[in-house]
């Protein structure tokens, strides 16, 4: 840290915009966040290091809690839908697993459905992480139609009077036309079937993950509506930043954040501790 | 894109007379604004753009009746040396086939390295070589299961030990079946583990230790920011990693975080991943990854 001494010029300013895209929240943020520091430098309202951080930081919240919501789905009568989406390898079917304990051990009854019937052994690691969680899991063959999957599930979950569907699918790039069509059609189901169900769409993101999240986050959500987002892997040493950039261009919140492997390695999430990190 | 906006810059300089280094700098801030948003580094941009530096102030772009171009040129020049190494270009992989060869895969989470280790069997198979794969994960929920399908598909035979035995085990008992059954490349899976897990980072040099694997390939999404080059580092300091694979590159990431990894590493980039299919492995071609990065 260089805070606490250091001389309130230019280089500062520089700085802190090191710190700004060293965490991953992209130049055009960067070089506005620090843009309008220097106005306020200029007007005379910053007068120490400390001041001038502490106003980066009251910036950074600000765009943060401006679209901060909590999950719509769990205190509601009757069903509510939670699907997960995202790129290869970003964490969804973990996340399904540790969302199925936390609402499973707040008395919800919870069923999953795996939707990923594409990848080698995908449904054999979802249906551990139901076993953990003991959760029912809706499934079908291999290579079966996820959407049937989902309507499958969705059959299960009103019969048996479920409070939430946890839905895990396929990790898919954005740039696949058919997969994302594949997206599409799921949400369709959820449409047709129990249109009147709260739902949760959320992106799954490696918080490792650098300026291509803007892209990510833009093409799924021309496939589904997205609700919000989880970051994962946040126990890394990345430091997530790409969130206050979706935030600030498509008011996307962050839900939850993933800490680790286990499967209590969940939190909601958290703006203020997520800034003072940024710091650290 | 980077083009035009630098035809643009020197389009207006132009108007104003002869170039200078001045103008030039003007240039270089555009190129090092592409690069940060390509997910290069912030300090590997600034080393890159000083050594830019001293040929863009150079007669060939002064002089250049096309500057705009003549900077891209360099900048292209620059990248491509930096991703093959130049004029220390590494030998080609080549493994003997009369002994058993031992490849190591390691990385983060979720980046590919599963799938690697199976396309490289396939790979290898179809060049004549006799491959196993070694199911070393026993943490991630049927990881093993995974690797298992995948042999399946490609006929390799997948060495396991089940989830209960340590991974160092596993690798040694590995390559006595390797060499019992006459293979000569033994592809050894690992679990995804942060480069900042002591424990997990010890498991792998241990590995190491049992095995001694000729090549030890570091795994990366092609989609990863500014953190590579933390990632890089400790895995290269910690295990001494001989190669790269760029994984997910049939995205849209820009993936510069590739030049912030061979820069901390100065290992070379051997494969890149294009796809989930089996097939979807290629040889890495620095003139295509430069091109992807400028934008
Ligand atoms: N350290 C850490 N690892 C995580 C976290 N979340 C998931 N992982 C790991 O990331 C890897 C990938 O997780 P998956 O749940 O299989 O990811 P996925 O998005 O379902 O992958 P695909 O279905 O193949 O797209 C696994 O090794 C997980 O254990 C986290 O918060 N921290
Ligand atoms: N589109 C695309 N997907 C890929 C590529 N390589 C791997 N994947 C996918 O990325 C996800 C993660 O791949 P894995 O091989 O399980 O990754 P891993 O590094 O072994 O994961 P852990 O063992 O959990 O650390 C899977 O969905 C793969 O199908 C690639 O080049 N392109
Ligand atoms: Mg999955
Ligand atoms: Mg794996």
């Amino acid at each position: 840290l260089f805070f606490g001494g250091g001389k309130l010029d230019e280089e500062m300013l520089e700085k802190l915009e090191e710190i700004l895209i060293t965490s991953d929240i992209g130049v055009s943020t960067s070089l506005k966040l620090v843009d309008h520091l220097r106005q306020l430098l200029k007007k005379g309202s910053i007068n120490t290091p400390e001041q001038l951080q502490e106003a980066l930081k009251t910036e950074l919240l600000d765009i943060l809690s401006q679209v901060a919501k909590p999950m719509s789905v769990g205190d509601h009568q009757g069903l509510g839908t939670i699907m997960l989406v995202g790129v290869n390898g970003t964490g969804k079917t973990t996340a399904t697993g540790k969302i199925a304990k936390l609402f499973h051990q707040d008395g919800k009854k919870v069923i999953l459905a795996a939707a990923d019937t594409f990848r080698a052994a995908a449904i054999d690691q979802l249906e551990v992480w139901a076993y953990r969680a003991e959760c029912p899991l809706i499934k079908h063959a291999h290579g079966a139609d996820p959407a049937a999957v989902v309507f499958d599930a969705i059959t299960a979950s009103k019969a048996r009077q479920a409070d939430i569907l946890l839905i895990d699918t396929a990790g898919r790039l954005h740039t696949k036309i058919n997969l994302m069509e594949e997206l599409k059609k799921i949400g369709r189901v959820l449409d047709r079937e129990i249109p009147e169900a709260p739902r949760e769409t959320l992106l799954v993101l490696d918080a490792t993950t650098g300026q291509n999240a803007i892209q990510q986050a833009k093409l799924f959500s021309e496939s589904v509506p997205l609700s919000g987002i989880i970051l994962t892997k946040l126990d890394g040493t990345a430091k997530g930043g790409i969130i206050i950039t979706l935030a600030d261009e498509m008011k996307l919140p962050v839900k939850l954040i993933g800490v680790g492997e286990g499967i209590d390695d969940l939190r909601e999430f958290n703006p203020d501790y997520f800034v003072t990190a940024l710091f650290e | 894109n980077l083009t035009n906006k630098l035809d643009s810059i020197f389009k207006k300089l132009r108007s104003k007379g002869v170039l200078t280094e001045d103008n030039i700098n003007e240039s270089l801030r555009e190129v090092r604004l592409a690069l940060l948003e390509a997910d290069v580094n912030f300090k590997v941009v600034k080393e890159f753009i000083e050594k830019v530096k001293v040929r863009a102030v150079g007669q060939e772009v002064l002089k250049s009746l096309t500057p705009g171009q003549q900077v891209i040129k360099v900048v292209h020049e620059e990248l491509i040396e930096l991703l093959s190494g130049g004029t220390h270009a590494p030998a080609p992989l080549n493994p003997k086939k009369d002994k058993l060869n031992i490849w190591m895969m390691a990385g983060l989470q979720g980046s590919g390295k599963t799938t690697a280790a199976a396309k490289l069997a396939n790979l290898m198979k179809k060049q004549g070589y006799r491959p196993m794969l070694a199911a070393g994960d026993i943490y991630r929920p049927a990881a093993i299961q995974q690797l298992e399908v995948l042999g399946q598909k490609i006929d390799v035979p997948v060495f396991s030990l089940g989830d209960k035995v340590s991974p160092v085990e596993i690798c040694k008992k590995a390559k006595e079946a390797a060499e019992a059954k006459d293979c000569n490349l033994l592809i050894l899976d690992t679990a995804g583990r942060l480069h900042i897990d002591e424990e997990l980072m010890k498991e792998l040099q241990d590995i190491r230790e049992a095995v001694s694997p000729s090549e030890t390939f570091l795994v990366c999404d092609a989609m990863i920011g500014q953190d590579a080059v933390n990632v890089a580092k400790q895995f290269h300091e910690s295990i001494g990693t001989t190669g790269l694979i760029l994984s997910k590159l049939d995205g849209d990431a820009r993936g510069g975080a590739i030049l912030s990894i061979r820069s901390v590493t100065g290992q070379p980039i051997r494969f890149a991943s294009v796809g989930e299919k089996i097939e979807d492995l290629e040889l890495f071609l620095p003139e295509r990854m430069a091109s992807r990065i400028l934008g």
